[in-house]
């Protein structure tokens, strides 16, 4: 896939590495970049941090492209730093958070299931790692998480899409994770995860219907959001807890994160809602970028104005 | 490794009923190559859902069969998974 990299279009992995270099060079004063760890495969696990350099502020973490073939999570990620990067300065809200707050922005996550969706096989969800005792390839790490990691058993095989690893944290890719948030724990006030498709905002829990104790901020919080989302272009998204909303799941990162301590999580399904599914045309990757920006920015913002 | 294609498959929407057609689409998970787009896997199916799936070229007409035969309301989202694939690309190069 020759080409440079653009905001408009999918880009490989080659051309996001090569974009994280550009947007470190283009802004020292506002980006750096922090390798995390690597993956199963040696890749590189990158995360651009946005903002100044005072580590004590309030921060933000998002991650995207943690299933190989949601295409359009990447693209946010991208899409949010460069937006963050050219609109500080001139738009007053983003100036105002990134004097204020930090962004650690994980562009893609499963680096080497999105290599491979790109390379062998459009359709790959889970990460490249080699299970034992089995041919199958892949764990998905957003089950891999220790957050009721073994409370369901169809995620215990291997040649699953949603199998959750041997152990909690056993993929490397979800080590370098969580070892990062729980390093950064006193600054992180808001874990964002990205994903496709449905147009859903959620909250905790999946792997239980308990309520988290303040789920009532955080259904206020996923209201507003999605209301702000449709000012752009009227997308209707539905939100909720993600077991009420879709349904049981364990292991995920949205779950670990809030146990963690981190009161303010949440995951987007983005664009679309099934007529194209995971293969959301390149023309309409601005348009869902523009509305979830709006989506980001009033949380952020809320996080500022609401907590210590 | 020759890239996957994926000339002609199909992705199914079905919009079940009850319980019984949930039981419907689990048992022809067990026995065809079906990948789950929503839920993402076939345990997550109940009652009153609407499932996403895709199939491959050669399973299509034994997949339709049962849903026709059981009276299942379902459309179909993509007729050619690799044309879609293709056309995902519509922003030229810069």
């Amino acid at each position: 896939v020759p080409g440079r990299h653009s905001y408009r279009k999918y880009n490989n992995w080659e051309r996001i590495v090569a974009w994280t270099e550009k947007m470190v060079n283009k802004h020292p004063e506002m980006v750096s970049r922090i390798q995390i760890g690597s993956t199963v495969e040696d890749n590189p696990l990158y995360v651009l941090k946005i903002g100044k350099e005072n580590e004590r502020r309030k921060a933000i973490f998002m991650d995207c492209g943690i299933h190989a073939r949601e295409w359009v999570s990447p693209a946010f990620c991208q899409w949010f730093v460069y937006q963050a990067t050219k609109t500080y300065g001139r738009n007053k809200i983003m100036t105002k958070l990134l004097d204020r707050m930090n962004f650690y922005v994980l562009p893609v996550f499963n680096v080497d299931g999105y290599i491979w969706s790109w390379t062998q096989n459009r359709m790959w969800r889970k990460n490249r790692s080699k299970n034992r005792n089995s041919n199958c390839i892949g764990t998905d790490l957003n089950r891999n998480f220790n957050a009721s990691w073994d409370s369901f058993p169809d995620t215990n095989n291997p040649c699953w899409e949603t199998y959750r690893g041997p152990a909690p944290e056993s993929e490397k890719e979800t080590k370098a994770v969580t070892d990062f948030i729980r390093s950064h724990l006193k600054s992180i006030k808001v874990y964002i995860t990205f994903h496709s498709y449905s147009q859903m905002l959620l909250f905790p829990y999946g792997y239980t219907s308990k309520l988290p104790p303040n789920h009532e901020d955080l259904a206020k919080m996923a209201k507003i959001g999605t209301e702000a989302l449709s000012t752009r272009y009227e997308t209707r998204y539905i939100y909720g807890s993600i077991q009420s909303t879709i349904y049981p799941t364990s292991g995920s990162s949205l779950d670990w994160a809030y146990d963690l301590g981190i009161e303010h999580t949440f995951a987007f399904e983005l664009r679309d809602k099934g007529k194209f599914g995971f293969l959301l045309p390149e023309s309409r990757i601005k348009s869902t970028c523009k509305e979830t920006m709006l989506a980001v920015k009033f949380i952020a913002k809320y996080i500022l104005r609401h907590t210590s | 490794i020759t890239p996957a294609r994926f000339d002609r498959e199909k992705v199914f929407r079905v919009k079940l009923q009850d319980e019984k057609q949930a039981n419907i689409i689990k048992d022809l998970a067990k026995t065809n190559e079906l990948d789950f787009w929503y839920p993402d896997d076939p345990h997550h199916i109940t009652a009153n859902m609407t499932v996403d799936f895709r199939v491959s070229e050669k399973e299509t007409q034994s997949i339709q069969s049962a849903l026709d035969q059981n009276e299942m309301h379902y459309e179909i989202l993509i007729h050619d998974l690799q044309e879609e694939v293709e056309k995902q690309f519509d922003v030229k190069e810069d």
